[in-house]
C-alpha cells in the first residue's frame, strides 16, 4: 500500500 | 536526501546559473523561448505554495526560493531589460496545448482531490513538458549557441539524475512517487535527440546544429 507522497523532493 | 538526488539537484542549480550567465555575458536573450521560461515560472510557483504551509528542511526552503526567485528574474530580464533580442516570431509553440492536457492530467492523477495537491500533481505534469516550446525553437532556427546547449543539456540531466534516485528511494524507504517517476521519465525521453547531437557534436568542441 502506498505511503503518502512527502513531497520533499524538488 | 542521497547521491543522486543531490546531483540531481546541482544540475538544475547550475543550469540556471548557465542560463543567467548567458543572457548577462551575451547581453541577449537569443535562442532562448520566453515560453518555455514562463511555463517553468508556473511550474515552480504551483509546485512551491507550501513554502507557506509545509517545512521539510532548510536545503529545502533555500532551493525552491532560489527556484522561484532566478525564474521570476529570467522572466523580468527576457522580458524588459534584453527584450529587443527576443523574437517572438520564432518562439510560436502553442503553449494551450500543454496547459489544457496537463490541468486535465492534474485533475484525474493526483494524490489527493485538493487544490495543493491537484496544483502539485499539475506542476509535475507541466515540468515534464515545458522545455517543448524551447526544443520547438531549436528545431526551427536548426541551431544555437554553445552556451546555451550547455544550458540544456544541464536541464535535462536534471531529471535523469532523478530516476535512479526513486529507484534507490524504494529500495531504502519503500517510497514510490509514481505520477513524479512517469512524468520524468517523460521529460528525460523528451531530451534524448538533444542529448545525442549535444554528446556527439558538442562535447568534440563542434557547434550545435541540427542535419538540415
Amino acid at each position: 500500500q502506498a505511503k503518502e507522497t512527502p513531497h520533499d523532493e524538488l | 536526501m542521497n547521491f543522486f538526488r543531490l546531483l540531481g539537484d546541482l544540475s538544475h542549480l547550475a543550469s540556471i546559473l548557465i542560463l543567467l550567465h548567458k543572457i548577462k555575458t551575451t547581453r541577449s536573450c537569443r535562442g532562448l523561448s520566453f515560453k518555455t521560461q514562463a511555463l517553468y515560472v508556473a511550474v515552480f510557483i504551483t509546485r512551491y505554495l507550501d513554502l507557506t504551509y509545509r517545512w521539510v528542511s532548510l536545503y529545502n526552503f533555500v532551493m525552491k526560493l532560489f527556484f522561484i526567485g532566478s525564474s521570476c528574474a529570467t522572466l523580468y530580464l527576457m522580458r524588459y531589460k534584453y527584450c529587443p533580442t527576443h523574437d517572438p516570431s520564432i518562439d510560436t509553440f502553442k503553449i494551450e496545448y500543454l496547459v489544457g492536457p496537463c490541468a486535465i492530467l492534474a485533475l484525474i492523477f493526483n494524490y489527493k482531490f485538493s487544490v495543493s495537491e491537484v496544483l502539485w500533481s499539475f506542476s509535475i505534469f507541466l515540468e515534464s513538458v515545458a522545455i517543448l516550446p524551447q526544443l520547438f525553437m531549436l528545431q526551427r532556427t536548426g541551431e544555437a549557441e554553445t552556451i546555451t546547449t550547455h544550458y540544456l543539456a544541464a536541464l535535462g540531466i536534471y531529471r535523469a539524475f532523478y530516476i535512479p534516485n526513486w529507484i534507490y528511494r524504494y529500495f531504502t524507504e519503500g517510497v514510490v512517487d509514481p505520477i513524479a517517476i512517469v512524468a520524468g521519465i517523460a521529460q528525460t525521453g523528451l531530451y534524448l535527440d538533444f542529448f545525442y547531437v549535444y554528446f556527439t557534436k558538442v562535447m568534440q568542441g563542434e557547434k550545435f546544429e541540427l542535419p538540415a
